[in-house]
Parts: structure tokens; C-alpha cells; sequence
């Protein structure tokens, strides 16, 4: 564990506990693409089913339950108990589109042909591409709660803390992973342009709005 | 082949 790991996971778990305050606090979960949760959500079923076969250490398992009991709330939040606030008219982004051909890709490219590995790999790419019904959404409206930009950010720093974290463990562990380096580098790079805006307006404290 | 990760990390 070094420490650009740490703070990747750190970051993660601040952008999934402030999503959930934030819906909590504001009783509402507009402007949040209910879509992207539910890809999220099954994003970390799929990865963490080794919970049950697979023992790492104390932190390992607390962060997997703590990371899908959230994800597990923050969809109930927006489909349940706060659904008259879900934005469903502006989250209309084809959730099939991502969810086939990464299917389909993990079936391919993986790096054993177990059900195991198949989902860890189906989980890995899935989460690369999770964010875009969100960033579509925030294209559609042409804004975004402050908020709702501080979870971005932080979400989109774990990656990239990540892709930071394997060039280390590559050079003083000699360990790679070619299928995850690849998808943490999508999975940042379309971060890229929110990024850019997060810095000069948000940083600024202005407003994410785009131009109509 | 990469190495086969020892699946660590989240």
C-alpha cells in the first residue's frame, strides 16, 4: 500500500459519502444521473463478489462493504425514497450501449476465462464508462450544483491517484495490470474536460454552468 | 501476459 493508493481510496470515499449526504441532507437527488449510480452499484457487485472467497485484510473488506452498502443507498435514494425529485427527463442516456459492448469486451479480453474473472474484468471496464450518463446529463442541463461537482472531482482524482499509484507498484513491485492500467486511463481521461472546468470555474467560485 | 493480479486493490 503506498500512498497514492491510500488517497485514491480516500478520495473514492469521500465522493460516494458525499453524494449520499448530499441527497440525505437536501432531501433530493436532482441533477444526479440515477443511471450512472445503478452502473456503479453494479459495478462493485461484480467486483467484490470475492468478499465471500477471497480474505485480503481487515481494510480490504471493510472498504468493499463500506463502498457497496453506500452505492446500494445512494440507488435506493434516487429510485425510492426520493424519487419525486429524480431527474428522469434529463437522464436519458442509453445505459445499454455501455453495458453490452463492455460485456461483450470483457468475454474477450480478460485474463482468465473463469465467471470470476470474467465479472472482475466486466466490473473494471464497466467503471471506466459508468460516469458518462452523469457528464451527459450535466451536457443536457447545462449546469451542475456545486456539490455535485465536488463529488466529480473526487471521484475522478481516485482514478487518476490510481494510474499514479500502478506506475509505482511497476517500478518498486514490478506488478502490472495491463487491463486495468488501460481502463483507468479511459476512466481519467474522460474526466479530462470536467476537470478543466472544475479548476476555472468551480476553484473560482463560480457556478458549472455551460454556454447555451 | 500481465502479471496475474493479486486482486488488493478496490
Amino acid at each position: 500500500m503506498n500512498v497514492f493508493r491510500l488517497t485514491g481510496d480516500l478520495s473514492h470515499l469521500v465522493a460516494i459519502i458525499l453524494l449520499l449526504l448530499k441527497i440525505w441532507k437536501t432531501r433530493s437527488c436532482a441533477g444526479i444521473s440515477g443511471k450512472s449510480q445503478v452502473m456503479f452499484a453494479l459495478v462493485f457487485t461484480t467486483r467484490y463478489l470475492d468478499l465471500f472467497t477471497n480474505f485480503i485484510s481487515p481494510y480490504n473488506s471493510v472498504m468493499k462493504v463500506i463502498y457497496l452498502g453506500c452505492s446500494y443507498a445512494t440507488v435506493y435514494m434516487i429510485y425510492m425514497k426520493f424519487k419525486a425529485s429524480y431527474d428522469g427527463n434529463h437522464d436519458t442516456f442509453r445505459a445499454e450501449f455501455l453495458i453490452i459492448p463492455v460485456g461483450g469486451l470483457a468475454f474477450l479480453v480478460n485474463h482468465e476465462f473463469t465467471p470470476l474473472e470474467i465479472l472482475w474484468t466486466f466490473s473494471i471496464y464497466l467503471e471506466s464508462v459508468a460516469i458518462l450518463p452523469q457528464l451527459f446529463m450535466i451536457t443536457k442541463t447545462g449546469e451542475a450544483e456545486t456539490i455535485t461537482t465536488h463529488y466529480l472531482f473526487a471521484l475522478g482524482l481516485y482514478r487518476a491517484l490510481y494510474l499514479i499509484n500502478w506506475i509505482w507498484r511497476y517500478y518498486f513491485e514490478g506488478f502490472f495490470d495491463l487491463i486495468a492500467i488501460v481502463a483507468g486511463c479511459v476512466q481519467t481521461i474522460l474526466y479530462c474536460d470536467f476537470f478543466y472546468l472544475y479548476i476555472t470555474k468551480v476553484l473560482h467560485g463560480k457556478k458549472l454552468s455551460l454556454p447555451a | 501476459c500481465a502479471t496475474k493480479q493479486k486482486k488488493d486493490e478496490l
